[in-house]
Formats: structure tokens, sequence, C-alpha cells
């Protein structure tokens, strides 16, 4: 995955 | 967004508004640890800045503002506001024990070497050990009032919840995040003992109180 995928959560 | 996450959050919001609740009924912030509460705020914020440089959606932004706002809001509840009611000589845990490692693991366990992403892992990772010093404060007086332990169900839910989320987007999406699913399972097996003696004491109708 790349390294702006995880950000969407909180 | 799918019905665990949401869930999650949702518990999340809960568990802040137990707090609040808490500390205006009782007017007292009597066994919640400031020092909790305080990484919490360097959770948020750390985590939080990418408000400046990247919007996701209404949702993502507005809890986010929210969870900076309310954490720093009951920093000052407990530090000015109510100030008489809390016990520093209970709430002795040493954070730096717990900054200092997350900082290591942050530096070696992140998504790309940069600032953001490396203060990005650091909070994931402190979000994990945040609640230490709120466990051992209960460890040391032994016993809690039954809404402080709803708060702390909720905010240990907060995070159970998204373990199935996670498996959710693995299977829905091929995502996987292993920091944040590493740090998570690491934060909500710091519950376990809680969870235990609050399914079997507190839903059971009986005080929160920890064996001698």
């Amino acid at each position: 995955s790349d390294s702006e995928a995880h950000h969407d959560e909180l | 967004m799918n019905i665990f996450r949401f869930l999650g959050d949702l518990s999340h919001l809960a568990s802040i508004f137990i707090l609040l609740h808490k500390i205006q009924t009782t007017r007292s912030c009597r066994g919640i640890s400031f020092r909790t509460q305080a990484l919490y705020v360097v959770v948020f914020i750390a985590r939080y800045l990418d408000l400046f440089f990247r919007y996701v959606s209404l949702y993502n932004s507005a809890m986010k503002l929210f969870f900076i706002a309310s954490s720093c809001y009951i920093l000052y509840l407990m530090k000015i506001r109510y100030r008489p009611t809390h016990d520093p000589s209970i709430d002795t845990f040493r954070v730096e024990y717990l900054l200092a490692p997350c900082l290591i693991l942050a530096l070696i366990f992140n998504y790309k070497f940069n600032f953001a992403e490396v203060l990005w892992s650091f909070s994931i990772w402190l979000e994990a050990v945040a609640i230490l010093p709120q466990l051992f404060m209960l460890q040391r007086t032994g016993e809690a009032e039954n809404i402080t332990t709803h708060y702390l169900a909720a905010l240990g839910a907060y995070r159970a919840l998204y373990i199935p989320n996670w498996i959710y987007r693995y299977f829905t999406e091929g995502l996987v995040d292993p920091i944040a699913v590493t740090a998570g399972i690491v934060q909500t097996g710091l519950y376990l003992d809680f969870f235990y003696v609050y399914f079997t004491k507190v839903l059971q109708g009986q005080k929160f109180e920890l064996p001698a």
C-alpha cells in the first residue's frame, strides 16, 4: 500500500 | 468507511463526552490521570498536523479538530478549573519512559522518512501506551468511580473496534497498515485486564475494585 493510504483513519 | 471503523470512532467520541460529563457533574477530576490526558494532547497534535496540508473529508477534518480541541479543554479543566481536585501524588508514572521509546520506534518504523510521517508514526505508538499512567493510577488506588470505568471502557473499545476494521479493509481493499495494526493490537491488549474487571464487576452492578 502507498504511504498515503493510511491517513484516512483517525 | 465500514461499520467497525464508524463504531470505533463513535466509541472514541462517546469516551470524551463521558469524561467531560464526569468532570462537570462531579466538579472533580478525581481518579483521572493528568499525565494520560496530556499524552493524548501530544498524540492528537502530532497526528492531526496534517489538517494543514491534507484534506480527506469533512468527517475526517471535523473529528480531528474535535479531538484536538476536546483534549486541550480537558487539560484546562484539570489544570485550572478543577485543579484542587487533582492529586498529583498518585499520578506519578514517568512519561519520559513512554515518549523516548515511541520516538525511537517512530524513527525505525515509518512509511516515509520525513517529518510528517515520523510524527504520524510517533503518535500511533504513543497512543498505544498513553493509557498506562491512567491504568497505573487505577492499580494504585485499586478502585474507580463507575463513570470513570465507563470512560475507560469506551476508550478501550475504540481501538479494539479498529481491529475488525483493519481485517475488513484487508479483504475489501487489500489495505494493510502494519504500524497501526501492531500498535492497535498492543493498545487493545493493555485494556484486557481492565475489560475483565469491567465485564465481571461493573456491568454486573458491582463497584470497580481490584483484588488487593
